[in-house]
């Protein structure tokens, strides 16, 4: 967070903008249900805070290590959830709201945590530590526990007593697959913005989870900031860059090399070695523990993407460089051809803005279709995810995941709600989508993954959030409470297939097009009384897309309009889905966009799917 | 079986404004099932009563079949249970299809999830 806040445009500084007109979530309530939190963590301090929220009505809950006082302006609840947990369960743990774990309070600090200058990790992204919404007031809700297990009957608890509490904001990054938290539909229906993490199950399709409609479902994404190593061979001139958190600045030489995997490397060969390893398919994979233990040097992984840079923090002064194969099989030439090979690595250095194209999807980010609900695009929206360093305990760490990229989008919807107390979740998560960003520089947004690609709606739904342009986003799609209850329905009934395609959500997937089909969706307009907007269509691929009307006209007494959206195949496609977009402009700054996933099926034959 | 593991109980739109009420509802039918207020009050583990109704209870897999049995009269068992033995592996839910449960009863194994 000491850049992720400023990449996302929220300049603490500047006296215009989201975070300025917001009071930087002055009187927003966060309720981030996790594994707690570690009070003392400068993040926390309330310096400068208000009183807290009128609306509030929860409780400190009182328990081990955790004093009523340690609630404050900042922290101004805190509940725990162990009944259902075994005395081994316990081991390790606080029987209190404090967080052993340390992922809750990476992630609060991250949504709501205060301004806190001269953090960094061994001098590395070096900055203010800052929540998105650093004026907004969390509550604390442990329904997680040792490693990270959710119960689903505290996590449900824990949902109940938000609802009772008054949040605004329900922030969770957790889930299972094939698993949907069913009961975020009643804190929705109160009125409470509920922010899911999308799922670490990428760069494969459909394993989008947290994919209900009501909610918004966050993917991760790197930022502008990379920590370039430096690789020098002894034989060589020429350097070669990789990027670690390697911080010890002593120059020293190493021998050179040992090849493998994690896995499969001779450990007893390793002692006084660098290792060279063909990193495993994810990176996340990688357990950087056995070949320090065997007495390895260092190790240099070649790797496909650098967004799990944490995977590696645990080598701690140990050089762990990931490098990209070519520069691994420069490396590894060098060493075929000079078994006395020195490898001298320096320590990493903090690159910010302009030489790193970003943001980019992370590898590891879950993508769509959900394979629960196709009929929804999901996931909604991309937020900073990759190597974010936020608060641990009373230090900073990186952590990396789609856990780290929901409590951006919960802070900056706490902003929103600062500014428009009076917007419903479906709107909230409609501005989210429609001004979110589909390219930087006039690049298209690119997802890593094998291979790398530009990114479309099931790495990113609408693209990466855009949070100075939420502001006044023009036209919202609202969704009316009442029509989730009709998806309650038998989908062999045709109005059940209504329900659902016709549900309003920002976004339109079809996944099963085999004739022209129709969608209704409806806009209101939540910008100046009067104003036209024209359609504009971009289709996917063989898919022709007619709106009908194509232009709506506003008024003061005509706040709301309906539109028809039809899609045919202009060719006999079978199988996989294309993308395109349908976006609303009224010529000046608004251009409302949403996601379109379509997959044509010409044969009803499911072999063909 | 007498082994008991944690189930979910979800009744949809809480019945009453008092939240005490709903807690005791809860315990009404859990004693029903029971047969014991004191076993009913042993069992339940977490009681939601502000934005919803339901309960988490630690039950064996019988009981969990009667109070399955018990709301199936006011509205159809989740996927979870519909049709299926309740100790049934997390694999077969997904693929089968899924109701929105907004106002859907049902009971479960509660699952254990995972941070992202």
């Amino acid at each position: 967070t000491t850049h992720s806040q400023d990449f996302l445009g929220l300049d603490y500084t500047k006296p215009t903008g989201l975070l300025h007109d917001a009071k930087y979530g002055d009187g927003v309530i966060i309720g981030i249900i996790d594994t707690g939190i570690w009070p003392e963590s400068a993040s926390f301090s309330d310096d400068g805070l208000g009183p807290v929220p009128s609306k509030w009505k929860g409780t400190c809950q009182t328990g081990q290590e955790f004093s009523s006082n340690q609630c404050n302006r900042k922290i101004i609840g805190a509940r725990w959830y162990d009944k259902h947990l075994t005395p081994k369960d316990l081991e390790g743990e606080y029987r209190s709201a404090r967080d052993a774990n340390s992922h809750g309070t990476h992630v609060a600090s991250t949504a709501a945590g205060a301004l806190v200058p001269n953090v960094s990790f061994h001098g590395l992204a070096a900055g203010y530590a800052r929540g998105a919404a650093p004026h907004a007031r969390l509550a604390v809700y442990k329904a997680c526990w040792g490693q990270g297990d959710c119960s689903e009957a505290a996590v449900m608890q824990a949902i109940d007593d938000a609802i009772h509490d008054g949040v605004d904001v329900l922030s969770l990054s957790l889930g299972l697959p094939s698993s949907e938290y069913y009961t975020s539909l009643h804190a929705v229906n109160n009125g409470i913005a509920v922010v899911f993490a999308a799922g670490n199950d990428g760069p494969a399709p459909r394993t989008v989870t947290n994919a209900s409609p009501w909610v918004i479902s966050v993917a991760s994404a790197t930022m502008d900031r990379a920590f370039p190593t430096v690789i020098t061979l002894s034989n060589s001139t020429s350097n070669f860059v990789g990027q670690s958190l390697f911080y010890d600045t002593d120059d020293k030489n190493y021998n050179c090399c040992l090849f493998g995997t994690p896995e499969t490397s001779n450990v007893t060969l390793a002692a006084g070695k660098i290792v060279l390893c063909n990193s495993p398919s994810s990176v996340s994979l990688i357990s950087p523990t056995i070949l320090p233990e065997a007495g390895a040097k260092g190790i240099i992984f070649a790797a496909y993407a650098f967004d799990i840079l944490d995977a590696v923090e645990s080598c701690g002064s140990m050089p762990c460089v990931l490098v990209d194969f070519e520069v691994a099989q420069q490396i590894k030439q060098s060493a075929d051809e000079n078994t006395a090979l020195l490898v001298k690595v320096t320590a990493a250095q903090t690159w910010i803005g302009g030489e790193v194209l970003a943001p980019k999807i992370s590898a590891f980010s879950s993508r769509g279709p959900s394979p629960l609900y196709p009929e929804f695009l999901k996931p909604d929206i991309a937020a900073p995810g990759s190597n974010i360093l936020a608060a641990v305990k009373d230090s900073y760490k990186f952590k990396s995941g789609t856990s780290m990229a929901c409590p951006h989008v919960s802070g900056v919807v706490a902003l929103l709600k600062a500014l428009h107390p009076d917007w419903s979740p479906a709107i909230i998560k409609s501005a989210l989508v429609t001004t979110a960003s589909n390219e930087k520089y006039g690049l298209p947004i690119l997802a890593d993954g094998l291979p790398q690609k530009i990114a479309d709606p099931f790495d990113y739904g609408g693209g990466f959030i855009n949070p100075n342009r939420l502001v006044d986003p023009g036209l919202a799609y609202d969704v009316d409470p009442k029509d989730y209850i009709a998806l309650d329905c038998d989908s062999a009934n045709s109005s059940c297939e209504s329900a659902y395609k016709n549900l309003n959500l920002p976004s339109i997937a079809i996944p099963n097009l085999k004739q022209p089909t129709t969608v209704l969706r409806t806009v209101t307009n939540v910008g100046q009384a009067d104003a036209v907007y024209k359609a504009v269509v971009q289709s996917p691929p063989g898919v022709q897309i007619l709106v009908e009307p194509s232009i709506l006209q506003f008024s003061l007494s005509k706040k709301k309009q309906s539109f028809k959206v039809t899609f045919s195949m202009t060719h006999k496609f079978q199988g996989g889905y294309l993308f395109g977009s349908l976006a609303w402009c009224d010529g000046g700054a608004h251009y409302v966009r949403i996601p379109i996933a379509v997959r044509p099926v010409h044969s009803s034959s499911s072999s063909f799917h | 079986s007498t082994t008991k593991k944690l189930y979910v109980v979800y009744l949809g739109d809480k019945q009453h404004e008092d939240p005490e009420q709903t807690t005791a509802s809860h315990h009404d039918m859990l004693t029903t099932i029971l047969g014991s207020k004191e076993e009913a009050h042993d069992s339940i583990i977490y009681s939601y009563k502000h934005g919803f109704s339901g309960f988490a209870a630690m039950l064996t897999e019988s009981q969990a079949q009667d109070i399955a049995g018990s709301i199936n009269g006011a509205a159809e068992l989740t996927p979870t249970t519909r049709g299926v033995d309740l100790t049934t592996p997390a694999c077969f839910t997904a693929s089968i299809s899924i109701h929105y449960a907004a106002s859907y009863l049902s009971i479960k194994p509660s699952s254990v999830h995972r941070l992202h």
